[in-house]
């Protein structure tokens, strides 16, 4: 299609590196995980180990939704539960090599996107916001 | 450009109507709107009153940040507080007359758009991911 020039362009100008991207690891407490996504103010962010290895999605939500089963919510009990048994295992990844066209179709259905480099570490996300503002100013050019 | 006859169309094939939002009132409590958030899977909806006015959005966030003030949290206690007080009034608003190339813009930095019809009353929402899939077939036409 007159399209291909746009579809085909890599993805890498539109990832926030992992250096901006709020995360978690695994093994990381509620409690912590909680702290983190407040201060981020993000819905939800990705679950790293050290050496950036991908494990999951954590978010207010399912913090919220672990906690409901309490009859009283106290922040400190949280500290009681880990990141990697409320985590959310269902998430889009794609690679930084990959086309813009497989970040759109990703994008219809997930807030952001995690991105992985050639040797399979997390390299950072590609949020709905960077695919609109690039598909706004194309139909504007 | 040569995109006027995407940009031009009108958003209402891509609204969400009003019966199929999920909404609370704004003298509704947290714990309610709690509820109707967890039960609905999103997390943020809008608040509207019986006469379909527009007060603002409510999201887990919200409810979240105003627990955290607590010692501990009492889901019971939620229902001291109401959503009218915890509310954002920072939403993103379009008319059903308006066109796809406003709903693209908005919708860069807001993840729904809340939609009013000619006389000023709640119609609707158009999501990221209807803006998203709009745009992906149209790149593949
Ligand atoms: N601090 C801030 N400054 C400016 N705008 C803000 C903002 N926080 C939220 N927003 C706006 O709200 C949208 C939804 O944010 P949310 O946190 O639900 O959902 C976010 C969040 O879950 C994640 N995300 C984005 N940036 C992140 C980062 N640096 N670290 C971790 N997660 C991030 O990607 C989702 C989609 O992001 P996207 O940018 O498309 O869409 C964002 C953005 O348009
Ligand atoms: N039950 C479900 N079925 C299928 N997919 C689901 C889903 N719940 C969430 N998703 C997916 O996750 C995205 C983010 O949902 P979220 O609840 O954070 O953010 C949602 C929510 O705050 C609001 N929203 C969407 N539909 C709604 C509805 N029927 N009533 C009230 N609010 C709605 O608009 C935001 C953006 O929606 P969008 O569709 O672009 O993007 C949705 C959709 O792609």
């Amino acid at each position: 299609t007159e399209y291909e020039h746009l579809l085909n362009q890599s993805i890498a100008e539109y990832v926030i590196p992992s250096e901006h991207v709020a995360h978690v690891q695994p093994d990381n407490t509620l409690e912590h995980a909680l702290l983190v996504l407040v201060k981020s103010g993000y819905t939800a962010i990705p679950v790293l180990n050290t050496s950036f290895e991908l494990y999951g999605i954590i978010s207010k939500a399912k913090i919220l939704d672990a906690t409901l089963g309490m009859e009283r919510i106290e922040p400190e009990r949280l500290d009681q539960f880990q990141v990697k048994d409320t985590m959310t295992t269902d998430f889009a990844v794609i690679h930084d090599s990959d086309t813009f066209e497989r970040a759109i179709s990703l994008s219809i259905d997930h807030p952001f996107i995690c991105v992985k480099d050639s040797k399979n570490a997390f390299s950072g996300i590609v949020p709905r916001s960077k695919i609109l503002a690039r598909m706004n100013g194309y139909l504007h050019e």
